[in-house]
């Protein structure tokens, strides 16, 4: 799955996903990506941000509209993410997933829940502080 | 330290970041940029999670979900369990400016983006068929399945509803196939 934000230089922002799903996954089955607020949300006077994982269960708590709300009320980015990532495990201690946060000055940050084999978060920025996409990471 | 524009995007996914940002570069819109970046995922097929020819469902298919959404007006298009139409971001904005509707589903929208003029083919490839076809022969595992009959952490379906409801333990994480 990719999710994505981006940011114009006006601050107005947008948000995507797309996805294949889970493999073997019961035919019919929608997961988190398509819905508003679980797999991506984006508000020009707040942020964005949007998630991947199993979602089955991100769905749930829709992460991605709870870290953009945390963001609307000042919390940093990175601080956001956490949150909506701790919101899921106080539910679902072993579930696996991440989510991407950034707020309307262009900071961002990331989180993500530990479980086997997913101890490390990957994600890609790009603005203007180099000439190509950054690889970043962040401990589960 | 901060700086706009920005593009950031989940996983290591370095060509769709540079798609969309250069999209920004040369004026587009923050929703022209994710578009494309998603896009170049999904023709890239990035790590088998995105685009055709990944994750196959139960009965072999692969199916897209997708969402696009303007933060500005907040206008949402989306589309989930979409058949045979490898641009699923498209047919998502399609459904933003095309439609009053926020999100489209299954076969309904594969005719809706066929309409607007995406093309319908078959999304399996050689590699989802082999994954569909390797699962098939370890009986299926694993699945989603719980409380039918036959067992279903031993076998294949079609399944029926099992009386007695019991807790499924979740199944292991696999990063690999993800949302």
């Amino acid at each position: 799955t990719i999710g994505m934000i981006a940011f114009d230089q006006y601050g107005h922002v947008a948000a995507g996903t797309s996805t294949n799903g889970l493999t073997h996954k019961v035919p019919g089955r929608v997961g988190d990506s398509p819905i508003v607020g679980a797999g991506a949300y984006a508000d020009s006077l707040a942020g964005a941000a949007a998630a991947t994982g199993d979602g089955d269960i991100m769905m749930r708590f829709l992460p991605s509209y709870l870290a953009v709300e945390l963001m609307r009320t000042g919390m940093d980015p990175s601080a956001a993410c956490k949150m909506a990532i701790s919101r899921i495990k106080r539910h679902y201690a072993d579930f696996f997933g991440a989510i991407i946060c950034a707020n309307l000055t262009g900071h961002y940050g990331a989180a993500c829940n530990k479980v086997d084999g997913f101890l490390q978060f990957h994600y890609m920025v790009s603005n203007g502080e180099s000439d190509a996409p950054l690889l970043k990471s962040v401990d589960c | 330290k901060a700086s706009l524009p920005l593009v950031i995007n989940t996983w290591n996914f370095k060509n769709a970041t540079e798609a969309a940002w250069a999209v920004l570069q040369s004026g587009g819109s923050a929703l022209d940029a994710v578009e494309t970046g998603c896009n170049r995922c999904q023709e890239e097929q990035c790590d088998g999670s995105v685009g055709y020819g990944g994750n196959p469902d139960e009965s072999g298919e692969t199916t897209l979900d997708a969402m696009i959404m303007n933060g500005n007006t907040m206008e949402v298009g989306a589309v989930g369990d979409l058949r045979r139409i490898k641009n699923a971001i498209g047919v998502a904005r399609a459904v933003m400016e095309h439609t009053q509707h926020t999100m489209l589903v299954g076969e309904s929208a594969s005719v809706f983006a066929e309409n607007m003029g995406f093309i319908a083919e078959d999304l399996t490839t050689i590699k989802s068929l082999d994954i569909f076809t390797q699962w098939l022969k370890g009986n299926c595992q694993p699945n989603y399945r719980k409380n039918v009959l036959p067992n279903p952490s031993k076998s294949c379906p079609p399944y029926k509803p099992q009386v007695k409801l019991e807790q499924k333990k979740q199944l292991p994480a696999d990063i690999r196939s993800h949302d």
